[in-house]
Protein backbone atom coordinates (compact mmCIF):
# COMPACT_ATOMS: atom_id res chain seq x y z
CA UNK A 1 0.00 0.00 0.00
CA UNK A 2 1.77 3.43 -1.00
CA UNK A 3 0.69 6.95 -0.86
CA UNK A 4 2.12 8.74 -3.96
CA UNK A 5 1.72 12.76 -3.99
CA UNK A 6 1.54 14.14 -7.81
CA UNK A 7 2.88 17.66 -6.56
CA UNK A 8 5.11 20.79 -8.19
CA UNK A 9 5.03 24.27 -7.08
CA UNK A 10 4.88 25.52 -10.85
CA UNK A 11 1.60 25.94 -11.93
CA UNK A 12 -0.28 24.03 -15.09
CA UNK A 13 2.46 21.23 -15.43
CA UNK A 14 -0.05 18.35 -15.75
CA UNK A 15 -0.51 17.39 -12.31
CA UNK A 16 -3.99 17.35 -12.29
CA UNK A 17 -4.13 15.38 -15.97
CA UNK A 18 -1.54 12.92 -14.27
CA UNK A 19 -3.87 12.43 -11.30
CA UNK A 20 -6.77 11.82 -13.31
CA UNK A 21 -4.89 9.45 -15.43
CA UNK A 22 -2.62 7.38 -13.77
CA UNK A 23 -5.35 6.64 -10.86
CA UNK A 24 -7.10 5.30 -14.14
CA UNK A 25 -4.16 3.37 -15.40
CA UNK A 26 -3.47 1.87 -12.30
CA UNK A 27 -7.43 1.07 -11.63
CA UNK A 28 -7.26 -0.78 -14.85
CA UNK A 29 -4.12 -3.28 -14.16
CA UNK A 30 -6.48 -4.53 -11.23
CA UNK A 31 -5.19 -2.16 -8.49
CA UNK A 32 -7.48 -0.70 -5.92
CA UNK A 33 -6.83 3.33 -6.38
CA UNK A 34 -8.04 5.90 -4.40
CA UNK A 35 -7.56 9.62 -5.67
CA UNK A 36 -7.68 12.77 -3.28
CA UNK A 37 -8.15 16.07 -4.68
CA UNK A 38 -6.51 18.95 -2.35
CA UNK A 39 -6.67 21.41 -5.01
CA UNK A 40 -9.09 24.04 -4.01
CA UNK A 41 -9.73 24.61 -7.90
CA UNK A 42 -11.08 21.03 -7.75
CA UNK A 43 -10.17 20.35 -11.36
CA UNK A 44 -9.81 16.47 -10.31
CA UNK A 45 -12.89 16.37 -9.24
CA UNK A 46 -14.10 17.68 -12.07
CA UNK A 47 -12.13 15.77 -14.31
CA UNK A 48 -13.87 12.34 -12.70
CA UNK A 49 -17.33 13.99 -13.66
CA UNK A 50 -18.34 14.31 -9.68
CA UNK A 51 -21.45 17.02 -9.94
CA UNK A 52 -20.91 20.01 -8.36
CA UNK A 53 -23.98 19.68 -6.11
CA UNK A 54 -22.97 16.48 -4.57
CA UNK A 55 -19.59 17.46 -2.76
CA UNK A 56 -21.49 18.05 0.90
CA UNK A 57 -18.78 15.99 2.48
CA UNK A 58 -14.83 16.71 1.04
CA UNK A 59 -11.51 16.52 2.27
CA UNK A 60 -11.99 19.41 3.92
CA UNK A 61 -14.42 18.14 6.18
CA UNK A 62 -12.38 14.25 6.23
CA UNK A 63 -9.55 16.24 7.42
CA UNK A 64 -11.54 18.47 10.27
CA UNK A 65 -12.81 15.09 11.56
CA UNK A 66 -16.42 16.85 10.42
CA UNK A 67 -17.74 13.30 8.99
CA UNK A 68 -16.07 9.68 8.16
CA UNK A 69 -14.22 8.46 5.28
CA UNK A 70 -17.74 6.81 4.07
CA UNK A 71 -18.83 9.96 3.13
CA UNK A 72 -16.48 11.95 1.45
CA UNK A 73 -15.31 9.28 -0.66
CA UNK A 74 -17.00 8.66 -4.05
CA UNK A 75 -17.15 5.90 -6.61
CA UNK A 76 -16.13 6.82 -10.00
CA UNK A 77 -17.48 5.14 -13.60
CA UNK A 78 -14.66 3.03 -13.36
CA UNK A 79 -14.81 0.30 -10.64
CA UNK A 80 -11.48 -0.09 -8.79
CA UNK A 81 -11.24 3.57 -8.95
CA UNK A 82 -12.52 5.66 -5.71
CA UNK A 83 -12.30 9.59 -5.00
CA UNK A 84 -12.35 12.42 -2.69
CA UNK A 85 -12.92 15.42 -3.37
CA UNK A 86 -12.32 19.10 -3.22
CA UNK A 87 -14.16 21.68 -1.60
CA UNK A 88 -14.11 25.30 -1.20
CA UNK A 89 -13.62 25.33 2.85
CA UNK A 90 -10.08 23.88 1.03
CA UNK A 91 -9.19 27.74 0.20
CA UNK A 92 -9.73 28.37 4.22
CA UNK A 93 -6.42 26.69 4.57
CA UNK A 94 -4.43 28.78 2.46
CA UNK A 95 -5.52 32.16 3.71
CA UNK A 96 -5.82 31.25 7.54
CA UNK A 97 -4.54 28.16 8.66
CA UNK A 98 -4.83 26.24 11.62
CA UNK A 99 -2.05 26.67 13.78
CA UNK A 100 0.57 24.18 15.00
CA UNK A 101 2.39 21.19 13.77
CA UNK A 102 -1.46 18.95 13.71
CA UNK A 103 -1.69 21.44 11.17
CA UNK A 104 0.60 19.45 9.01
CA UNK A 105 -0.52 16.12 9.56
CA UNK A 106 -4.37 16.65 9.16
CA UNK A 107 -4.33 14.95 5.99
CA UNK A 108 -2.00 11.81 6.81
CA UNK A 109 -4.17 11.28 9.81
CA UNK A 110 -6.75 10.10 7.20
CA UNK A 111 -4.56 8.41 4.63
CA UNK A 112 -3.21 6.26 7.90
CA UNK A 113 -7.08 5.34 8.84
CA UNK A 114 -7.86 4.43 5.43
CA UNK A 115 -4.83 2.55 3.85
CA UNK A 116 -5.36 -0.78 4.55
CA UNK A 117 -8.37 -0.72 1.70
CA UNK A 118 -6.40 0.39 -1.34
CA UNK A 119 -3.43 -0.58 -3.01
CA UNK A 120 -2.57 2.88 -3.59
CA UNK A 121 -3.81 6.18 -3.22
CA UNK A 122 -2.64 9.75 -5.23
CA UNK A 123 -2.69 12.72 -3.88
CA UNK A 124 -3.44 15.99 -6.12
CA UNK A 125 -1.50 19.08 -4.80
CA UNK A 126 -2.22 22.43 -5.36
CA UNK A 127 0.14 24.87 -7.65
CA UNK A 128 1.80 26.38 -4.64
CA UNK A 129 4.21 25.22 -1.04
CA UNK A 130 1.50 26.37 1.30
CA UNK A 131 0.21 24.52 3.62
CA UNK A 132 -2.23 22.17 1.80
CA UNK A 133 1.23 20.91 -0.39
CA UNK A 134 2.54 20.02 2.89
CA UNK A 135 -0.35 18.21 3.72
CA UNK A 136 0.04 16.38 1.11
CA UNK A 137 4.19 15.77 1.41
CA UNK A 138 3.75 14.44 5.22
CA UNK A 139 1.36 12.03 4.25
CA UNK A 140 3.28 10.68 1.12
CA UNK A 141 5.28 7.88 0.74
CA UNK A 142 6.92 8.90 -2.48
CA UNK A 143 6.17 11.67 -4.80
CA UNK A 144 6.21 11.97 -8.97
CA UNK A 145 6.72 15.66 -10.01
CA UNK A 146 5.37 16.30 -13.11
CA UNK A 147 7.78 18.62 -15.64
CA UNK A 148 6.10 20.35 -19.00
CA UNK A 149 9.33 19.92 -21.29
CA UNK A 150 9.73 23.82 -21.53
CA UNK A 151 11.78 26.45 -19.45
CA UNK A 152 9.58 28.10 -16.02
CA UNK A 153 8.85 24.36 -15.31
CA UNK A 154 12.86 23.19 -15.62
CA UNK A 155 13.37 26.27 -13.15
CA UNK A 156 11.02 25.04 -10.90
CA UNK A 157 12.51 21.17 -10.56
CA UNK A 158 15.31 22.55 -8.59
CA UNK A 159 13.30 24.51 -6.08
CA UNK A 160 10.99 21.08 -5.43
CA UNK A 161 14.21 19.37 -4.69
CA UNK A 162 15.32 21.62 -1.85
CA UNK A 163 11.30 21.88 -0.46
CA UNK A 164 11.71 17.59 -0.44
CA UNK A 165 15.08 17.41 1.17
CA UNK A 166 13.54 20.14 3.62
CA UNK A 167 10.62 17.58 4.19
CA UNK A 168 12.85 15.06 4.76
CA UNK A 169 15.35 16.79 7.20
CA UNK A 170 11.90 17.96 9.18
CA UNK A 171 8.68 15.83 8.83
CA UNK A 172 8.78 12.77 6.66
CA UNK A 173 12.02 11.31 6.70
CA UNK A 174 10.97 8.33 4.55
CA UNK A 175 9.69 11.09 1.65
CA UNK A 176 11.34 9.54 -1.84
CA UNK A 177 10.86 11.02 -5.55
CA UNK A 178 9.40 8.15 -7.42
CA UNK A 179 9.93 9.98 -10.43
CA UNK A 180 10.09 13.29 -12.28
CA UNK A 181 7.35 12.76 -15.30
CA UNK A 182 7.82 14.56 -18.44
CA UNK A 183 4.31 16.10 -19.92
CA UNK A 184 3.13 17.88 -22.80
CA UNK A 185 6.08 16.60 -25.12
CA UNK A 186 5.67 18.04 -28.14
CA UNK A 187 8.48 16.48 -30.43
CA UNK A 188 8.36 18.76 -33.13
CA UNK A 189 10.20 21.47 -31.30
CA UNK A 190 13.53 21.60 -30.28
CA UNK A 191 13.08 23.01 -26.78
CA UNK A 192 11.25 20.00 -25.88
CA UNK A 193 14.06 17.88 -26.90
CA UNK A 194 16.56 20.15 -25.10
CA UNK A 195 14.40 20.09 -21.95
CA UNK A 196 13.97 16.75 -21.95
CA UNK A 197 17.86 16.09 -22.20
CA UNK A 198 18.38 18.39 -19.99
CA UNK A 199 16.58 16.79 -16.99
CA UNK A 200 17.38 13.20 -17.81
CA UNK A 201 21.45 13.75 -17.99
CA UNK A 202 21.27 16.26 -15.34
CA UNK A 203 18.43 15.28 -12.63
CA UNK A 204 20.03 13.59 -9.15
CA UNK A 205 17.13 11.14 -9.05
CA UNK A 206 14.73 8.89 -10.91
CA UNK A 207 12.90 10.80 -14.15
CA UNK A 208 10.46 7.70 -16.08
CA UNK A 209 11.09 5.78 -19.24
CA UNK A 210 7.78 7.10 -20.31
CA UNK A 211 6.75 10.64 -21.25
CA UNK A 212 3.54 11.78 -21.93
CA UNK A 213 3.11 13.30 -25.60
CA UNK A 214 1.07 16.86 -26.13
CA UNK A 215 -1.91 16.11 -27.25
CA UNK A 216 -5.39 17.64 -27.71
CA UNK A 217 -7.44 14.58 -26.92
CA UNK A 218 -5.72 14.75 -22.78
CA UNK A 219 -6.96 18.41 -23.26
CA UNK A 220 -10.60 17.65 -24.07
CA UNK A 221 -10.96 14.71 -21.99
CA UNK A 222 -11.90 16.53 -18.47
CA UNK A 223 -14.65 18.34 -20.36
CA UNK A 224 -16.59 15.06 -20.94
CA UNK A 225 -15.72 14.31 -16.82
CA UNK A 226 -13.64 10.50 -17.97
CA UNK A 227 -10.12 9.95 -18.35
CA UNK A 228 -7.91 10.11 -21.35
CA UNK A 229 -8.24 6.13 -21.56
CA UNK A 230 -12.12 6.51 -21.94
CA UNK A 231 -12.45 9.46 -23.92
CA UNK A 232 -9.66 8.33 -27.02
CA UNK A 233 -9.22 4.36 -26.50
CA UNK A 234 -6.31 3.43 -27.93
CA UNK A 235 -4.36 7.07 -28.57
CA UNK A 236 -1.20 7.37 -28.24
CA UNK A 237 -1.81 9.31 -24.33
CA UNK A 238 -4.02 6.80 -23.62
CA UNK A 239 -1.17 4.34 -24.42
CA UNK A 240 1.70 6.31 -22.79
CA UNK A 241 -0.25 6.54 -18.89
CA UNK A 242 -0.86 2.73 -19.18
CA UNK A 243 2.76 2.45 -19.85
CA UNK A 244 3.35 4.96 -16.76
CA UNK A 245 1.54 3.08 -14.76
CA UNK A 246 3.33 -0.23 -15.47
CA UNK A 247 6.48 1.83 -14.54
CA UNK A 248 5.11 3.08 -11.29
CA UNK A 249 3.39 -0.16 -10.20
CA UNK A 250 7.30 -1.50 -10.80
CA UNK A 251 9.20 1.21 -8.81
CA UNK A 252 7.26 0.94 -5.95
CA UNK A 253 7.40 -2.96 -5.66
CA UNK A 254 11.15 -2.88 -5.97
CA UNK A 255 10.45 0.28 -3.51
CA UNK B 1 -1.07 56.27 -13.77
CA UNK B 2 -2.61 52.68 -13.33
CA UNK B 3 -1.57 49.29 -11.58
CA UNK B 4 -2.71 46.39 -13.16
CA UNK B 5 -2.30 42.89 -11.63
CA UNK B 6 -2.02 39.66 -14.19
CA UNK B 7 -3.87 37.16 -11.88
CA UNK B 8 -5.79 33.57 -12.11
CA UNK B 9 -5.59 31.24 -9.40
CA UNK B 10 -5.25 28.18 -12.37
CA UNK B 11 -1.74 27.66 -12.71
CA UNK B 12 0.24 27.83 -16.05
CA UNK B 13 -2.13 29.79 -18.08
CA UNK B 14 0.61 32.63 -19.34
CA UNK B 15 0.45 35.28 -16.27
CA UNK B 16 3.89 35.45 -16.11
CA UNK B 17 4.43 35.19 -20.06
CA UNK B 18 2.03 37.72 -20.73
CA UNK B 19 3.54 40.16 -17.66
CA UNK B 20 6.66 40.36 -19.25
CA UNK B 21 5.71 40.75 -23.02
CA UNK B 22 3.04 43.27 -22.23
CA UNK B 23 5.23 45.12 -19.95
CA UNK B 24 7.66 45.53 -23.05
CA UNK B 25 5.26 46.38 -25.51
CA UNK B 26 4.07 48.75 -23.35
CA UNK B 27 7.47 50.20 -23.11
CA UNK B 28 8.10 50.25 -26.59
CA UNK B 29 5.08 52.25 -26.77
CA UNK B 30 6.77 54.77 -25.16
CA UNK B 31 4.92 53.89 -21.64
CA UNK B 32 7.53 54.26 -18.48
CA UNK B 33 7.07 50.84 -16.61
CA UNK B 34 7.48 48.82 -13.81
CA UNK B 35 7.03 45.03 -13.65
CA UNK B 36 6.94 43.64 -9.56
CA UNK B 37 7.45 39.35 -9.59
CA UNK B 38 5.15 38.52 -6.37
CA UNK B 39 5.41 34.98 -7.26
CA UNK B 40 8.13 33.47 -5.19
CA UNK B 41 9.00 31.21 -8.35
CA UNK B 42 10.42 34.18 -9.49
CA UNK B 43 9.94 33.28 -13.36
CA UNK B 44 9.45 37.02 -14.02
CA UNK B 45 12.79 37.79 -12.96
CA UNK B 46 14.47 35.10 -14.51
CA UNK B 47 12.47 36.10 -17.75
CA UNK B 48 13.58 39.55 -17.83
CA UNK B 49 17.35 38.28 -17.06
CA UNK B 50 18.08 39.64 -13.73
CA UNK B 51 20.85 37.50 -11.86
CA UNK B 52 19.80 35.40 -9.36
CA UNK B 53 22.94 36.53 -7.60
CA UNK B 54 22.10 40.33 -8.11
CA UNK B 55 18.53 39.83 -5.76
CA UNK B 56 19.62 40.79 -2.79
CA UNK B 57 17.06 43.30 -2.04
CA UNK B 58 13.34 41.94 -3.55
CA UNK B 59 9.91 42.81 -3.30
CA UNK B 60 9.88 41.16 0.02
CA UNK B 61 12.40 43.49 1.92
CA UNK B 62 10.21 46.44 0.12
CA UNK B 63 7.47 45.28 1.55
CA UNK B 64 8.42 44.43 4.85
CA UNK B 65 10.56 47.95 4.89
CA UNK B 66 13.80 46.41 5.06
CA UNK B 67 15.00 48.53 2.06
CA UNK B 68 14.39 51.67 -0.19
CA UNK B 69 12.67 51.36 -3.40
CA UNK B 70 15.95 52.69 -5.20
CA UNK B 71 17.59 49.37 -3.88
CA UNK B 72 14.91 47.06 -4.85
CA UNK B 73 14.22 48.44 -8.48
CA UNK B 74 16.10 46.93 -11.02
CA UNK B 75 16.75 48.47 -15.01
CA UNK B 76 16.78 45.53 -17.68
CA UNK B 77 17.40 45.53 -21.50
CA UNK B 78 14.69 47.86 -22.14
CA UNK B 79 15.08 51.64 -20.94
CA UNK B 80 11.50 52.15 -20.25
CA UNK B 81 11.07 48.93 -18.49
CA UNK B 82 12.19 48.34 -14.95
CA UNK B 83 11.51 45.53 -12.37
CA UNK B 84 11.57 44.55 -9.42
CA UNK B 85 12.10 40.61 -8.72
CA UNK B 86 11.07 38.34 -6.70
CA UNK B 87 12.65 36.15 -3.38
CA UNK B 88 13.07 33.48 -1.75
CA UNK B 89 11.96 35.36 1.57
CA UNK B 90 8.12 35.53 -0.13
CA UNK B 91 8.13 32.05 0.52
CA UNK B 92 7.42 33.17 4.62
CA UNK B 93 4.30 35.25 3.74
CA UNK B 94 2.12 32.09 1.98
CA UNK B 95 3.52 29.93 5.09
CA UNK B 96 3.30 31.69 7.96
CA UNK B 97 1.65 35.23 6.72
CA UNK B 98 1.97 38.21 9.26
CA UNK B 99 -1.05 38.49 11.05
CA UNK B 100 -3.99 41.58 10.82
CA UNK B 101 -5.58 43.63 8.36
CA UNK B 102 -2.01 45.26 8.00
CA UNK B 103 -0.52 42.57 6.09
CA UNK B 104 -2.97 42.75 2.55
CA UNK B 105 -1.77 46.47 2.64
CA UNK B 106 1.79 46.13 2.45
CA UNK B 107 2.36 45.79 -1.47
CA UNK B 108 -0.01 48.58 -1.48
CA UNK B 109 1.99 50.72 0.39
CA UNK B 110 4.90 50.43 -1.75
CA UNK B 111 2.98 50.79 -5.04
CA UNK B 112 0.93 54.26 -3.73
CA UNK B 113 4.47 54.95 -2.67
CA UNK B 114 6.00 54.72 -6.73
CA UNK B 115 3.43 55.22 -8.61
CA UNK B 116 3.93 58.64 -9.54
CA UNK B 117 7.16 57.60 -10.93
CA UNK B 118 5.30 55.49 -13.59
CA UNK B 119 2.73 55.18 -16.14
CA UNK B 120 2.48 52.12 -15.86
CA UNK B 121 2.59 48.82 -12.86
CA UNK B 122 2.03 45.27 -13.62
CA UNK B 123 1.96 42.55 -10.97
CA UNK B 124 2.68 39.28 -12.01
CA UNK B 125 0.85 37.12 -9.11
CA UNK B 126 1.39 33.25 -8.34
CA UNK B 127 -0.95 30.81 -9.22
CA UNK B 128 -3.15 30.64 -5.77
CA UNK B 129 -5.44 32.67 -3.45
CA UNK B 130 -3.33 33.03 -0.84
CA UNK B 131 -1.98 36.42 1.08
CA UNK B 132 0.29 37.14 -2.17
CA UNK B 133 -2.39 37.33 -4.72
CA UNK B 134 -4.83 39.10 -1.88
CA UNK B 135 -1.89 41.80 -1.53
CA UNK B 136 -2.22 42.14 -5.79
CA UNK B 137 -5.61 42.37 -6.04
CA UNK B 138 -5.44 45.06 -3.02
CA UNK B 139 -2.83 47.47 -4.72
CA UNK B 140 -4.48 46.78 -7.86
CA UNK B 141 -6.83 49.88 -9.68
CA UNK B 142 -7.55 46.84 -12.57
CA UNK B 143 -7.07 43.25 -13.25
CA UNK B 144 -5.82 41.12 -16.53
CA UNK B 145 -7.14 37.71 -16.25
CA UNK B 146 -5.27 35.15 -18.68
CA UNK B 147 -7.01 32.25 -19.35
CA UNK B 148 -5.70 29.43 -21.77
CA UNK B 149 -8.20 28.30 -24.41
CA UNK B 150 -8.74 24.73 -22.35
CA UNK B 151 -11.37 23.61 -20.04
CA UNK B 152 -9.71 23.37 -16.73
CA UNK B 153 -8.53 27.01 -17.18
CA UNK B 154 -12.45 27.96 -18.45
CA UNK B 155 -13.37 26.50 -15.48
CA UNK B 156 -11.19 28.54 -13.08
CA UNK B 157 -12.69 31.42 -15.03
CA UNK B 158 -15.74 31.44 -12.44
CA UNK B 159 -13.85 31.33 -9.05
CA UNK B 160 -12.02 34.25 -10.01
CA UNK B 161 -14.97 36.71 -10.85
CA UNK B 162 -16.14 35.28 -7.77
CA UNK B 163 -12.65 36.44 -5.82
CA UNK B 164 -12.96 39.53 -7.37
CA UNK B 165 -16.91 40.44 -6.63
CA UNK B 166 -15.61 39.78 -3.03
CA UNK B 167 -12.14 41.69 -3.11
CA UNK B 168 -14.68 44.79 -4.00
CA UNK B 169 -16.57 44.14 -1.46
CA UNK B 170 -13.90 43.80 1.12
CA UNK B 171 -11.19 45.64 0.33
CA UNK B 172 -10.80 47.56 -3.00
CA UNK B 173 -14.05 49.05 -4.40
CA UNK B 174 -12.53 50.16 -7.43
CA UNK B 175 -11.17 47.09 -8.80
CA UNK B 176 -12.23 46.45 -12.31
CA UNK B 177 -11.83 44.09 -14.61
CA UNK B 178 -9.60 45.44 -17.39
CA UNK B 179 -9.97 42.23 -19.71
CA UNK B 180 -9.62 38.46 -19.94
CA UNK B 181 -7.03 37.63 -21.83
CA UNK B 182 -6.88 34.28 -24.46
CA UNK B 183 -3.82 32.91 -24.20
CA UNK B 184 -2.27 29.65 -26.04
CA UNK B 185 -4.29 29.59 -28.88
CA UNK B 186 -4.47 26.81 -31.02
CA UNK B 187 -6.37 27.48 -33.83
CA UNK B 188 -5.57 24.21 -35.49
CA UNK B 189 -7.92 22.50 -32.51
CA UNK B 190 -11.69 22.55 -32.20
CA UNK B 191 -11.40 22.75 -28.48
CA UNK B 192 -9.39 26.26 -29.09
CA UNK B 193 -12.21 27.58 -31.05
CA UNK B 194 -14.93 26.26 -28.65
CA UNK B 195 -13.47 27.39 -25.58
CA UNK B 196 -13.11 30.80 -27.12
CA UNK B 197 -16.29 31.37 -28.21
CA UNK B 198 -17.80 30.01 -25.01
CA UNK B 199 -15.63 33.25 -23.11
CA UNK B 200 -16.79 35.99 -25.56
CA UNK B 201 -20.66 34.44 -25.68
CA UNK B 202 -20.67 34.09 -21.74
CA UNK B 203 -17.92 36.27 -19.41
CA UNK B 204 -19.97 39.27 -17.92
CA UNK B 205 -16.97 41.43 -18.37
CA UNK B 206 -14.52 42.77 -21.25
CA UNK B 207 -12.42 40.48 -23.20
CA UNK B 208 -9.52 41.61 -25.05
CA UNK B 209 -9.68 41.01 -29.17
CA UNK B 210 -6.50 40.23 -29.47
CA UNK B 211 -5.98 36.58 -28.18
CA UNK B 212 -2.27 35.25 -27.88
CA UNK B 213 -0.75 32.25 -30.26
CA UNK B 214 0.67 29.09 -29.11
CA UNK B 215 4.00 29.75 -30.40
CA UNK B 216 7.16 27.82 -29.28
CA UNK B 217 8.89 31.59 -29.61
CA UNK B 218 7.27 32.55 -26.86
CA UNK B 219 8.43 29.47 -24.22
CA UNK B 220 11.87 30.02 -25.52
CA UNK B 221 12.50 33.12 -24.87
CA UNK B 222 12.80 33.33 -21.46
CA UNK B 223 15.94 30.59 -21.43
CA UNK B 224 17.55 34.01 -23.29
CA UNK B 225 16.38 36.35 -20.68
CA UNK B 226 14.36 38.59 -22.91
CA UNK B 227 10.88 39.11 -24.65
CA UNK B 228 9.46 37.54 -27.02
CA UNK B 229 9.52 40.88 -29.22
CA UNK B 230 13.31 40.55 -28.86
CA UNK B 231 14.09 37.11 -28.96
CA UNK B 232 11.59 36.73 -32.03
CA UNK B 233 11.27 40.26 -33.75
CA UNK B 234 7.94 40.42 -36.22
CA UNK B 235 6.48 36.83 -35.12
CA UNK B 236 2.74 36.62 -34.46
CA UNK B 237 3.25 36.35 -30.70
CA UNK B 238 5.70 39.41 -30.75
CA UNK B 239 3.02 40.97 -33.16
CA UNK B 240 0.06 39.79 -30.63
CA UNK B 241 1.87 41.74 -27.36
CA UNK B 242 1.93 44.72 -29.07
CA UNK B 243 -1.26 44.61 -30.17
CA UNK B 244 -2.64 43.95 -26.85
CA UNK B 245 -0.35 47.06 -25.50
CA UNK B 246 -2.49 49.22 -27.85
CA UNK B 247 -5.15 47.89 -26.28
CA UNK B 248 -4.61 47.85 -23.05
CA UNK B 249 -3.68 51.71 -23.08
CA UNK B 250 -7.03 52.24 -25.30
CA UNK B 251 -8.64 50.43 -22.02
CA UNK B 252 -7.03 52.40 -19.56
CA UNK B 253 -7.45 55.62 -20.92
CA UNK B 254 -11.57 55.39 -21.62
CA UNK B 255 -11.34 54.33 -17.91
N1 LIG C 1 -0.38 15.69 -22.47
C1 LIG C 1 -1.13 16.80 -22.61
N2 LIG C 1 -1.43 17.24 -23.84
C2 LIG C 1 -2.18 18.36 -24.00
N3 LIG C 1 -2.70 19.08 -23.01
C3 LIG C 1 -2.44 18.69 -21.76
C4 LIG C 1 -1.64 17.53 -21.47
N4 LIG C 1 -1.57 17.39 -20.12
C5 LIG C 1 -2.28 18.42 -19.59
N5 LIG C 1 -2.82 19.18 -20.58
C6 LIG C 1 -3.62 20.41 -20.42
O1 LIG C 1 -2.74 21.42 -19.90
C7 LIG C 1 -3.44 22.19 -18.92
C8 LIG C 1 -2.68 22.08 -17.60
O2 LIG C 1 -2.78 20.77 -17.08
P1 LIG C 1 -3.27 20.51 -15.57
O3 LIG C 1 -4.41 21.40 -15.25
O4 LIG C 1 -3.43 19.05 -15.40
O5 LIG C 1 -1.96 21.02 -14.81
P2 LIG C 1 -1.81 21.26 -13.24
O6 LIG C 1 -0.36 21.16 -12.95
O7 LIG C 1 -2.72 20.36 -12.50
O8 LIG C 1 -2.32 22.77 -13.10
P3 LIG C 1 -2.50 23.58 -11.70
O9 LIG C 1 -1.09 24.03 -11.41
O10 LIG C 1 -3.44 24.70 -12.00
O11 LIG C 1 -3.03 22.60 -10.70
C9 LIG C 1 -4.86 21.65 -18.84
O12 LIG C 1 -5.69 22.44 -19.66
C10 LIG C 1 -4.74 20.24 -19.41
O13 LIG C 1 -5.91 19.81 -20.02
N1 LIG D 1 1.64 31.86 -26.29
C1 LIG D 1 2.38 30.87 -25.82
N2 LIG D 1 2.79 29.90 -26.67
C2 LIG D 1 3.53 28.86 -26.21
N3 LIG D 1 3.90 28.69 -24.94
C3 LIG D 1 3.52 29.62 -24.05
C4 LIG D 1 2.73 30.75 -24.42
N4 LIG D 1 2.50 31.49 -23.31
C5 LIG D 1 3.10 30.84 -22.29
N5 LIG D 1 3.73 29.73 -22.73
C6 LIG D 1 4.48 28.73 -21.95
O1 LIG D 1 3.54 28.05 -21.14
C7 LIG D 1 4.08 27.83 -19.83
C8 LIG D 1 3.18 28.52 -18.81
O2 LIG D 1 3.25 29.91 -18.95
P1 LIG D 1 3.55 30.84 -17.68
O3 LIG D 1 4.62 30.24 -16.84
O4 LIG D 1 3.73 32.22 -18.16
O5 LIG D 1 2.16 30.71 -16.92
P2 LIG D 1 1.80 31.21 -15.45
O6 LIG D 1 0.34 31.38 -15.42
O7 LIG D 1 2.63 32.36 -15.11
O8 LIG D 1 2.26 29.94 -14.57
P3 LIG D 1 2.23 29.89 -12.95
O9 LIG D 1 0.80 29.57 -12.65
O10 LIG D 1 3.18 28.75 -12.59
O11 LIG D 1 2.68 31.21 -12.46
C9 LIG D 1 5.49 28.38 -19.85
O12 LIG D 1 6.39 27.33 -20.10
C10 LIG D 1 5.47 29.37 -21.01
O13 LIG D 1 6.73 29.51 -21.61
MG1 LIG E 1 -4.07 20.84 -10.97
MG1 LIG F 1 3.79 32.67 -13.36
Amino acid sequence: MTVIAVANEKGGVGKTTTCINLASALASLGKNVLLIDMDPQAHASNGLGIPENDRAFTIAELMMEQCDPGEAIRVTSQPELSAVPAGQKLVGFELSPPAGAESRNLLKRVTDGCRRNYDLILLDAPPSLSLLTINCLVAADSLIIPVQAEYFAMAALVRMVQLVEMMRRNYNPDLKVLGVLITMFDRRTRLAHEVESEIRNNFQGPVFRTRIPRSVRVAEAPSFGMPVSQYAVGSPAALAYQLLAREVAQAIKSG
